[in-house]
């Protein structure tokens, strides 16, 4: 663990709990992609089911339970509590074009082994998907052009997290010669799929200004 | 090697 690492979990804890907290006060999900919390979920169960037989560390383990419960929680609070304030019309991207590459990505390019192949394949199967996961959610702001200040904090949270894991990676191939090409190729393009995200953010949010998209 | 250590990321 180092603190880019650390910042960066903080930082994803943080993202989701700027969403329900956004949900449960506004008592509305408008604003927010049905697919893309739909998609983490897929993430977080497909990959972080391993807990149930991998122990790295209480740390390890609370966090990921934390992020199969509370997707699953934002999950339940879009489509069931507050499911009149969803507008699936908005709400357009279509999932199989993230999910199937996803998938046949991860059974040509993964780490299986003779021991363990599912796991595995899940595993990479997880990265791809979350390397994409919010192109729904981007597709939707860039339909409605505009977001509420409070989704933008969301989504710079949740995209500082991915942000965070470059300099970590980059620190462990300099302090314990670890490298591993596929969450850092996917996490590289997942980081770069928010750069228009972040520079409407640190140009307009960060001032006060409302987030709108030009025209 | 490489299996070993990577599943301590989130």
């Amino acid at each position: 663990m180092n603190i880019f690492r650390f910042l960066g979990d903080l930082s994803h804890l943080t993202s989701i709990l700027i969403l329900i907290h956004k949900i449960q006060t506004s008592r509305s999900c408008r604003g927010i992609s049905y697919k893309t919390q739909l998609l983490y979920v897929i993430v977080f169960v497909s990959r972080y089911l391993d807990l149930v037989w991998t122990y790295v560390s209480l740390y390890n383990s609370l966090m990921k339970l934390f992020f199969i419960s509370s997707s699953s929680y934002i999950l339940y609070l879009i489509k069931i509590r507050f499911r009149p304030t969803l507008d699936p019309s908005i709400d357009t991207f279509s999932l199989p074009y993230l999910i199937i590459p996803a998938a046949i990505l991860s059974l040509i390019f993964n780490y299986a082994d003779e021991k363990a192949w599912l796991s595995e394949v899940l595993w990479s199967f997880s990265i791809y998907l979350e390397s994409v996961a919010i192109l729904p959610q981007l597709f939707l702001l860039q339909r409605t052009g505009e977001a509420e200040t409070i989704t933008t904090h969301y989504l710079f949270a949740l995209g500082a997290y991915r942000a965070l894991y470059i300099p970590n990676w980059i620190y462990r191939y300099a302090t314990e010669s670890f490298v591993d090409p596929i969450a850092i190729i996917s996490g590289l393009i997942q980081t770069a799929l928010y750069a228009d995200f972040f520079y409407i953010y640190f140009t307009k949010v960060i001032r006060g200004q409302k987030f709108e998209l030009p025209a | 090697p490489h299996n070993e250590h990577k599943k301590d990321e989130l």
